[in-house]
């Protein structure tokens, strides 16, 4: 069934389903952390997760029948906002904490280990609050990650040529189907309409903070590596470069 | 360089019908 003659329903039963399975980092966590132990932690982690992103991405509905210029640059342009809005899914109910992995969960104060971390900690508790304050739910969650990945290039390139176009047109269609459902999952919360327009307000303008912390954490890791505190390879490599060329 | 070749994993991820999670 093409996503357009999806129900809201039927469509977040299918990004549920594409959902990536929890990762384990896998380590021996050598405590206390050294800046360059932290940081390699972080990065092996992000990778390892990088490869089920792509996965991920491949089945949200429509997203295959984007140009494959236009899934490459959606991607390379979200994947950090994507993976911090994960780590705030796994952390939302645990206060003062960041649960990078169930094997590799921090607290605030763990952050002074590496230089300029602290500062991107307290904003990703900061909007974990809010969404715990929010009590999101699973399938607004779930909604928030289509969006972020769907929305995250539109503003940044105009469509030149036919094939373009048509893509261009692909992908508001199927944020169209996104916003619909996300729609659909806070009509089913019990509201007052008034309540539930504040809620989808509430909800979408916290991508704004994601976005803003993405870019934070996006120029913390330039910087690593460039001191060569964490050696930052494979994919992961290839998305940074990306989004610092 | 063409958007192939600067993002090689990527495309290559994006393009493969294998699960990622075996490549990984």
């Amino acid at each position: 069934v093409h996503h357009s003659a999806m129900s809201p329903e039927e469509f977040i039963s299918r990004i549920m389903e594409a959902e990536p399975p929890e990762i384990y980092l896998m380590e021996d966590m050598n405590k206390p952390f050294t800046e360059s132990s932290m940081m390699m932690s972080l990065t092996n982690l992000a990778d390892k997760e990088l490869v089920l992103m792509i996965s991920w991405a491949k089945k949200i509905p429509g997203f295959v029948e984007l140009s494959l210029a236009d899934q490459i640059h959606l991607l390379k342009c979200c994947w950090l906002e994507i993976l911090m809005l994960g780590l705030m899914w796994r952390s939302v109910d645990h206060p003062g904490k960041l649960i990078f992995s169930p094997d590799f969960k921090l607290n605030r104060e763990e952050g002074q280990c590496v230089e300029g971390i602290m500062e991107i900690f307290d904003m990703l508790l900061a909007a974990t609050s809010r969404f715990r304050e929010l009590k999101l739910q699973r399938e607004e969650y779930v909604c928030l990650k289509a969006m972020i990945l769907l929305n995250s290039y539109l503003c940044t390139n105009s469509p030149e040529t036919a094939e373009e176009l048509e893509s261009r047109n692909k992908l508001l269609r199927l944020l169209d189907s996104v916003i619909d459902a996300l729609v659909w999952a806070i009509s089913k919360l019990g509201l007052t309409t008034q309540q539930q327009t504040l809620r989808l307000g509430h909800l979408t303008m916290l991508l704004s903070h994601i976005r803003h912390v993405s870019n934070k954490g996006m120029d913390h890791l330039s910087t690593m590596k460039r001191k060569n505190v964490v050696l930052v390879y494979d994919l992961l490599l290839e998305m940074l470069d990306a989004n610092t060329t | 360089t063409s958007l192939k070749e600067k993002h090689k994993i990527l495309h290559q991820l994006l393009q493969n019908s294998t699960s990622p999670v075996d490549l990984a």
